[in-house]
């Protein structure tokens, strides 16, 4: 009995489509479809199933090297400094994250840095108010490195467990803007030596290749050291995390997937590469 | 750069040859590997090249002109062509007031276009009044209402309403009886896929009967872009397009997606944060970005 049906060579465009369908571009499709015919070739594929299985495996694999859990008990304050380009998802993220660390009894503080977004510094108080957490504020069109400043102090002399501290969106391609989020990490880093302990990059799933580049500039000009893969709640597969996981090795700590602060779960490889195809 | 790739694939024809159907199949495959890099949908490239194959074989290459760039000629003239070659602009004619309704994807940039977009039609005469009917978002009206008063115009206020359609009422009698002729109507973001919250898009839209139903989209989507527009365009027949965010290094290639699935005018760009920053959609120029 044939598990599956035969395979010919025919049989890899539907891998390298549903690939190139997830966002997972040109390059890792080209590898991953290349390493799937040499299987095949030496005959350890021989059915569709077989492929599918192969694929799972390959993209599991993959993935499972950025698969690391963010741990915020080193320090204390612990200090996530987020950031993203508009429209990402930051200040739902954070306020994911506070539900998160206030039901494992830990307290939480946020910081308010995007001074300039009409309404921000009022988004980021409607979740506070709902959390039941502080927001450390200053006036809109003030400096976002001011407010880390007062946060990061404030966190300190609270004896905080996690301070969370919102930005502006900001295209990685403005320069000004990049060298504003420069300044708020190192003048965070002043009012507390290693601060900010985890600068956690947002990145919307409905993106395409441009959320590689997004990664790779945020991440040359701050170091990232966890990234939040967000609105997976839809149809989108965020399948760019497969070159980006490659190639820069980012900690994907969690997928969010909803509106409201219940919406985050861990990234797991296994789950992840399942829901890929 | 795509043309200097092209050039490559065509070292074998010089001067008088032709264009065939053997001698482009590389030119081809570099210009998918362009198309996919860019965005463009997988199965929209398909059916893009198969027309570029059509439209190329039989082509005469002159001396004045070298393969490559008869064949980008091409692709170009192609991709201007799908991407509607006339700019059509917002139609905002009929009895006032009128209304503008702004739909799409959360975080697309739908409040901030809204705010643009009364800039636009202030310029064109008109006496706007923006609507804030998204009741879900942590401080959605507040952030319209910021945006109305720094470009000083009028917003209506939603505060305190918890229905979207008893918002479009209210606004709209608002509207009448202050002499503002056009509504313009901020919804909450939404998944395409969340059928009792684009139903609320579909009530809201049937009393409005809004002269534009905009679909703002982030020019940085991907794949999905055919997913979105493909089922915004479906439940709710959209007019046209805001493709946002251009102000980035995205290619945009979704602009290719949306417009081969849909057939719908992309009618505006967003190119920035700021109110000023809305410009109207050109073809050729995003073509060029597209082919990068
Ligand atoms: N469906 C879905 N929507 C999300 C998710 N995360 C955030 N959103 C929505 O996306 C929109 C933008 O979220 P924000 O948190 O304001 O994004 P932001 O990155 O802070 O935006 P800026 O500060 O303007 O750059 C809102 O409508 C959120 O409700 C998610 O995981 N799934
Ligand atoms: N750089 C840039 N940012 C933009 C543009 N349009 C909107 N934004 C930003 O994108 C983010 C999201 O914009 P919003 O207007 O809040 O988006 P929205 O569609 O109303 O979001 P929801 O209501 O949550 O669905 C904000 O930070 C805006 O300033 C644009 O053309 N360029
Ligand atoms: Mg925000
Ligand atoms: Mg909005």
């Amino acid at each position: 009995a044939v598990k599956g049906r035969a395979i010919d060579e025919s049989a890899f465009d539907e891998v390298e489509e549903a690939l190139l369908l997830s966002d997972a571009g040109i390059e890792i499709t080209e590898i991953l479809v290349r390493a799937l015919k040499d299987r095949w070739k030496r005959g350890q594929i021989n059915s569709v199933d077989d492929i599918k299985r192969g694929l799972a495996e390959e993209v599991e694999k993959i993935l499972r090297t950025v698969e690391s859990p963010l741990d915020v008990t080193g320090n204390t304050p612990f200090v996530i400094l987020t950031l993203g380009v508009n429209g990402a998802g930051k200040t739902t993220t954070i306020a994911k994250l506070a539900k998160l660390y206030k039901d494992m009894g830990k307290t939480v503080l946020f910081g308010a840095c995007d001074t300039f977004r009409a309404a921000a510094i009022e988004q980021i108080e409607v979740w506070a108010k709902r959390l039941d957490i502080d927001v450390i504020k200053q006036k809109e069109g003030s400096d976002p490195a001011a407010v880390a400043y007062d946060a990061t102090r404030a966190a300190h002399a609270r004896g905080i467990d996690v301070l969370i501290l919102d930005t502006a969106g900001r295209l990685h391609t403005k320069s000004n803007l990049m060298e504003e989020m420069k300044k708020i990490k190192r003048v965070t880093g002043k009012e507390l030596q290693g601060a900010p302990h985890e600068t956690l990059l947002v990145v919307d799933a409905t993106n395409g290749q441009n959320a590689i580049v997004q990664t790779k500039t945020f991440n040359d000009a701050l170091g990232v050291t966890g990234m939040v893969i967000t609105k997976l709640d839809g149809t989108a597969k965020g399948g760019f995390i497969l070159p980006i996981a490659r190639s820069l090795k980012i900690p994907i700590r969690f997928v969010g997937v909803g509106e409201q602060f219940d919406d985050l779960i861990p990234f797991r490889a296994q789950e992840f590469s399942k829901a890929l195809f | 750069k795509l043309q200097e790739r092209l050039e490559a694939t065509f070292k074998k024809i010089r001067g008088h040859g032709k264009l065939t159907e053997d001698n482009i199949k590389d030119s081809l495959r570099e210009v998918r590997i362009a198309l996919l890099e860019a965005d463009v949908n997988y199965k929209v490239a398909k059916d893009f090249l198969e027309r570029v194959k059509e439209k190329a074989i039989g082509g005469e290459v002159l001396t004045s002109i070298t393969p490559g760039q008869l064949f980008v000629r091409i692709v170009y003239d192609e991709l201007c062509e799908l991407l509607g070659k006339v700019n059509k602009p917002l139609d905002v004619s009929g009895s006032p007031p009128v209304s503008v309704m702004l739909v799409g994807l959360q975080g697309s940039g739908k409040t901030t276009t809204a705010g643009k977009l009364a800039i636009f039609l202030k310029k064109k005469g008109r006496r706007p009044l923006l609507v804030p009917s998204d009741v879900y978002r942590p401080a959605a009206i507040e952030q319209l209402t910021k945006i109305g008063s720094q470009i000083n115009m009028p917003v209506f206020s939603s505060k305190g309403f918890d229905d979207p359609l008893k918002i479009c009422v209210e606004a709209k009698a608002y509207a009448m009886k202050n002499g503002l002729d056009t509504l313009i109507v901020d919804t909450a973001g939404r998944l395409h896929i969340d059928e009792e919250m684009i139903q609320e898009l579909i009530d809201q839209k049937r009393y409005l009967n809004p002269k534009e139903t905009l679909l703002v989209l982030d020019a940085m989507t991907g794949q999905d872009a055919v997913n979105i527009a493909k089922t915004f365009d479906e439940k709710l027949n959209v007019d046209g397009i805001v493709l946002t965010k251009l102000d980035g290094d995205t290619r945009g290639g979704a602009a290719i997606s949306i417009k081969a699935v849909t057939g719908k005018p992309i009618k505006f760009i967003g190119v920035g944060e700021k109110l000023d920053t809305l410009e109207p959609f050109h073809p050729e120029r995003m073509a060029s970005r597209i082919l990068g």
